[in-house]
């Protein structure tokens, strides 16, 4: 199956 | 202290109806610009992000600003018990553990006032640049809910594309496959039945159906509903609040492994 992605891949916290 | 009084009370019960299933706990902030939230998904694959600008509040007083941490289940509970047509006022004092929603009915014959406690959330605020996107796509909100719920009965995940021909949303699971193509559509008589799509560069990703299923339950806030795709980032799924601000939802896409 695909490998699901999360937000923190993408955005970081600030 | 903390007063806003919102005319159209019907638009907070909307909008917790469209969050309070993907995420339970979250802090709204209050500041001069508006009253807001950002929270995430148990398993941080969604962002929601609320915006409601304070001119759209009848009255709006926010003296500093201030993050309140609601339990969106029980504030759903609570807004449920409004009138469709009821003013609804969220109060709280600065320091305060409890914030108060009232109610008002329009000829003002019932005013109820329910009380609610404010918990401690640690928040968890992403830094979400603003960003060009490859395409973008402009569409009925019903439309984009019924392909996400028809797809889901033949596969878990949806693929988007975007071309030069039009946008497609593609699914396969046991039973077979399923592909849906959308092509422009700005000649309709009224401009909520439109589908307008924007591309700068072809982009196909895939999504987890489950997901973008709890989105539509946003489709009562807007007639249209804005996708936002890149290759590199997470989709945005975007429902205008009426002269007031947005729901977005993000969704982190799924790869090959």
């Amino acid at each position: 199956g695909d490998k699901q992605l999360t937000m923190n891949m993408f955005y970081s916290f600030q | 202290m903390l007063e806003l009084r919102l005319v159209q009370g019907s638009l907070l019960k909307k909008v917790m109806e469209s969050i309070k299933d993907l995420v339970n706990d979250a802090n709204f902030d209050c500041s001069a610009t508006g009253f807001s939230l950002q929270a995430m998904d148990s398993s941080h694959v969604a962002l929601v992000s609320l915006l409601l600008r304070s001119e759209g509040f009848e009255h709006y007083r926010c003296d500093r600003n201030l993050s309140m941490g609601m339990n969106l289940g029980n504030m759903a509970k609570m807004l449920k018990c409004a009138g469709n047509d009821d003013i609804v006022t969220v109060k709280a004092d600065d320091g305060g553990d409890c914030v108060t929603f009232m109610f008002e009915s329009p000829n003002q014959d019932k005013i109820a006032d329910f009380e609610m406690k404010l918990m401690d959330i640690d928040s968890e605020h992403l830094g979400i640049p603003e960003a060009e996107y490859e395409a973008i796509v402009r569409m009925p909100s019903a439309e984009f809910a019924r392909i996400c719920k028809d797809l889901s009965t033949i596969g878990d995940t949806v693929v988007i594309s975007v071309t030069k021909e039009g946008v497609k949303f593609s699914t396969r699971g046991d039973i077979g496959t399923a592909n849906i193509v959308l092509r422009q559509n700005t000649s309709v008589d009224k401009p909520e039945e439109a589908t307008i799509i924007e591309m700068e560069t072809p982009v196909s990703l895939t999504f987890a159906l489950r997901y973008m299923n709890s989105f539509t339950k946003a489709t009562p806030l807007a007639s249209q509903v804005t996708v936002s795709l890149s290759s590199e980032l997470p989709v945005v799924v975007e429902y205008k609040i009426a002269e007031m601000g947005y729901l977005r939802f993000y969704l982190a896409p799924k790869i090959e492994e």
